[in-house]
Parts: C-alpha cells; structure tokens; sequence
C-alpha cells in the first residue's frame, strides 16, 4: 500500500514499541552491573529521580494536553524510561570499551546527566508520536492545535527545569549508542542541537556564561574575535 | 538520505562532556 503520513507514522511508533518490548521498565542486569561497579551505588537516587520527575512529566502533560489524556502522559513516560535505560546501558558499553574502566561513579551520581538523558529519551519518545515538533518548524503538522504544539522542543527542558546546554551533551552520544533510531528521529534530533546552538543556549540564564567565564579566567586567554569575524 | 554529521572525536565521550575524568 502506498506511504501515507499516518501510516508513516504508525509505522515509527511500532518500530520505537517493538524496539522497547525487550528492554525492561527496570534496568538490566548489566545495567545493575555498572552501578555495583560504582564507588557510590547510583541506584537510589536514581530511582527517586526517576519518581520525581515522572510527578512533573505527567503533571505537565496533564496541563498541556488535556487531564483526559494523564494515561498518555505515563505511557510516554514509561516508554521514555525504557528508552533511558537501553541508550544508558549502550553509552556505558562504549565507554568502557573506549577508556578500559569499569567504575562510571562519578557521570552516574550525576544528576544532570540522568536527567538530561531521559529528557533525550521523551523528545524521542514524543516526537516518534508526532507531540513534539517545532512552534516555528517546517513539519509540524498538528499545526493550529494549541494542545498539541504546547509540548513541543524545548518544552521538555522547562519541565525539568534543565539548561539547554547540558541537554546539548546528550545529544550526539544518544544518537550514536541507539543506530536503529529512525531517520526521522535523528532528523528532529538534529533540529533541536541547531535550536540550542543557535538560540536558546544564548538566553540570559544560560549556564554557558559562567563557563565561559570561567574559561576566560582559568587562563586560557584567547584574544577576543572582532564583531566583523 | 539524512545523515547526522557526527563532531565529536573519537576521544570524546559522555564522560568528557559531563566532566567525568
């Protein structure tokens, strides 16, 4: 039968499905693994986060979407989990293989790394289902329906209240540790980087300031380009 | 025919980018 946008999109929706089938909603026993390996174990705190920031995820999709659809909320937000945990257990796997350690302690006591990646793990999520899509884009064909536009990138970071910045860092490893994300996915991926190079990393409250700063008086004093260039 | 331009270099990684080493 011929390609049709609906049918396009039911199509991503059971691959992203069927692909989270075999990950469990709890993480691996590989995954188990690396966190034993830590000096600090992660697992708590992480499970907590977890807890916390699906109150906010569905609290906010409630409000964006409609309170007829807080099931949709915890759908999205279970297969994100799923998602989380399989990219997680990826990014682990080629890090140790690329450094030759076992012990990630520190990136997985690191609260904005976990959240940053499950933000990763809903925009995939949303966008798959077609919530996400840029206010100002090219493709977003719920365009007219307030509820739906209302969840599109960045919403994700102002509920998690994460700097675009860090949500930055995840972006090219996600991509790189899950090769059977669909074109599609990759492509609405890539807009957000180039959203967040281009605007929103440049807002006021941007972490980006202070490092930059912090750069400039560490030493490496580099002289400052003209506006020309 | 999307492609990701891929910048990071091969001795980058999450850990770098997270300040981890």
């Amino acid at each position: 039968p011929p390609q049709t946008p609906i049918r396009a999109a039911m199509t991503s929706i059971q691959q992203l499905r069927g692909d989270l089938i075999s990950s469990g909603d709890q993480p691996s026993t590989t995954l188990n693994t690396y966190f034993k390996n830590c000096t600090v174990d992660p697992t708590q705190n992480m499970l907590t986060r977890l807890e916390t920031l699906e109150q906010l995820f569905s609290q906010r999709f409630g409000q964006a979407v409609g309170p007829r659809c807080l099931i949709l909320g915890k759908q999205r937000f279970a297969l994100g989990v799923r998602l989380y945990y399989k990219i997680m257990e990826a990014m682990l796997k080629s890090e140790e293989k690329r450094l030759s350690v076992q012990n990630f302690s520190k990136l997985l006591n690191d609260a904005t790394f976990h959240t940053s990646l499950l933000a990763c793990a809903l925009e995939v999520v949303m966008a798959t289902y077609g919530e996400s899509s840029f206010k100002t884009g090219g493709y977003n064909h719920a365009a007219g329906d307030s509820a739906e536009t209302d969840v599109c990138f960045p919403w994700i970071l102002h509920v998690f209240n994460l700097a675009a910045f860090d949500f930055y860092k995840v972006i090219e490893s996600f991509i790189k540790a899950d090769p059977t994300l669909s074109k599609d996915t990759v492509k609405h991926l890539e807009t957000c980087e180039n959203l967040i190079m281009e605007r929103i990393a440049w807002r006021t409250d941007s972490p980006l300031f202070e490092l930059l700063k912090q750069e400039h008086e560490g030493g490496a004093v580099e002289q400052v380009e003209t506006p020309a260039s | 025919n999307h492609n990701y331009h891929f910048g990071l270099e091969d001795h980058e990684g999450i850990s770098e980018l997270f300040d981890c080493d």
